[in-house]
């Protein structure tokens, strides 16, 4: 399972920031970072998730999480899942049709603020789902929270791969550790037949090229995007197979 | 075919630049825009390209267009493929492994620059595939191209929809036309059995809640995605069938 593969030391360590990254968008980074704070939570870790994808943000809807937090005092207070995981979200700040239309310097702001002002309760790990590419949120991420370590979801194909490998250039350039590559859509299950419908192993690839760990090769499932539209990620949710993907 | 239900108009008037955006990433806009590109040529329209998604430009690869322009005055000239297709990328300003650290007002300066300094030959028709979201430089689209149409695409789960449906918000604050809804992925063909893997009509629903048209369903497909890494669009090196969903 994928959070065997964490290394012993992000277990005991205080709170342990894991910035949850991808080059290109749709690779499954918020579903896996959902998935991850839910299995994290079922072997007892205490977890909080900040969505950092501030065009994009999903993890409300993927946790389960909906309604906006009320009032100005509320709102730099995490909303808890049932199980107890902490969110924080652009999400809770707009309304929701509106667009986010915020240009770099307002979102280098708006993720600081996050950082510095929320009010977390103590936790093992702090999941940051950041937008995908090296934009200003990344940037900011990168440069305000040095002990972060970066996780690459990718899916098979070249022009996630190549979008990819960028990312990881960051973690040289501001001295973060590189815990591994996701390769998440690897294949599809039909009874029995692997179809490798974007394509073979270009997760593994990526990880052989950045000498970093491949930690999990995840299939398509219709189960998993049905548990992230629905709010129960199969890590918690799902069947004995599809908790241990996690 | 997705070409033909362009409106009329956009067949004689000059140039006519079509915005392809999404919410969320990885749901195929890229791929989209290749294929409509390639797709548009072999009716005999001429077609410029600009791949304003500046984090995870991928055009380059997916119109078989990789070289770096040599030389600072090349530079600003478009690629062409083989086909004869304009092509202006971010990714010919990098080199390959190293991301694009820009943040927001450089990017806004870029785009300009895109959009202003390039040497397009002329054209009856300019794509624009621009980032995931509502960020800079898709605001920087919208203001500086007031006749610019927007072309949305999705893949069928709420999670992609949602945000989706934020980004055509957009078309109603710049006042730009909005042509209709592409739903990508929405289904998988299995001998003739239709796999709803990520759900089924969502982006039906959502050209339903915009109140404006659908354009095209289109399945997954592996020769899709091969053709997309590979640099050769199905809409154009595809089977007869596979020309016709574009
Ligand atoms: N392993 C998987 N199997 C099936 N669907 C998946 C899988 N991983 C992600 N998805 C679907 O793909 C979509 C995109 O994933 P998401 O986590 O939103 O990507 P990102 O955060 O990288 O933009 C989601 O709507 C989810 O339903
Ligand atoms: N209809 C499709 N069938 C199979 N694969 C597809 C299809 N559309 C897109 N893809 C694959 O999905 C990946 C993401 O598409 P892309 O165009 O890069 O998305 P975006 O531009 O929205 O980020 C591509 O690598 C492509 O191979």
């Amino acid at each position: 399972s994928l959070i065997s593969q964490l290394p012993d030391s992000i277990s005991s360590f205080a709170t342990r920031c894991i910035a949850i990254c991808s080059g290109k968008g749709g690779v499954g980074k918020s579903t896996i970072t959902a998935n991850l704070a839910a299995g994290l939570t079922l072997v007892g870790r205490r977890v909080a998730v900040l969505d950092a994808d501030v065009y994009g943000f999903s993890i409300p809807r993927m946790l389960g999480v909906s309604a906006q937090p009320s009032g100005p005092r509320a709102r730099l207070e995490p909303q808890l899942t049932a199980s107890g995981i902490q969110v924080m979200s652009m999400g809770f700040f707009v309304s929701d049709n509106q667009p986010v239309i915020w240009r770099g310097p307002l979102l280098h702001k708006a993720i600081q603020q996050f950082l510095t002002d929320t009010i977390w309760q103590p936790a093992d790990f702090l999941l940051l789902d950041l937008p995908p590419g090296t934009g200003d949120v990344t940037l900011t991420i990168a440069q305000s929270l040095p002990n972060a370590e970066l996780l690459i979801i990718t899916t098979p194909q070249l022009t996630a791969t190549d979008v990819a490998g960028r990312v990881a250039q960051l973690a040289n350039r501001y001295r973060l550790r590189l815990l591994g590559v996701v390769e998440n859509m690897a294949f599809l299950n039909d009874s029995g037949q692997r179809q490798y419908i974007f394509g073979k192993d270009g997760g593994k690839r990526l990880a052989e090229s950045l000498n970093t760990p491949l930690l999990a090769q995840i299939p398509i499932l219709e189960t998993v995007c049905h548990g992230a539209d629905s709010g129960q990620p199969v890590a918690q949710f799902g069947s004995h197979s599809e908790r241990s993907l996690f």
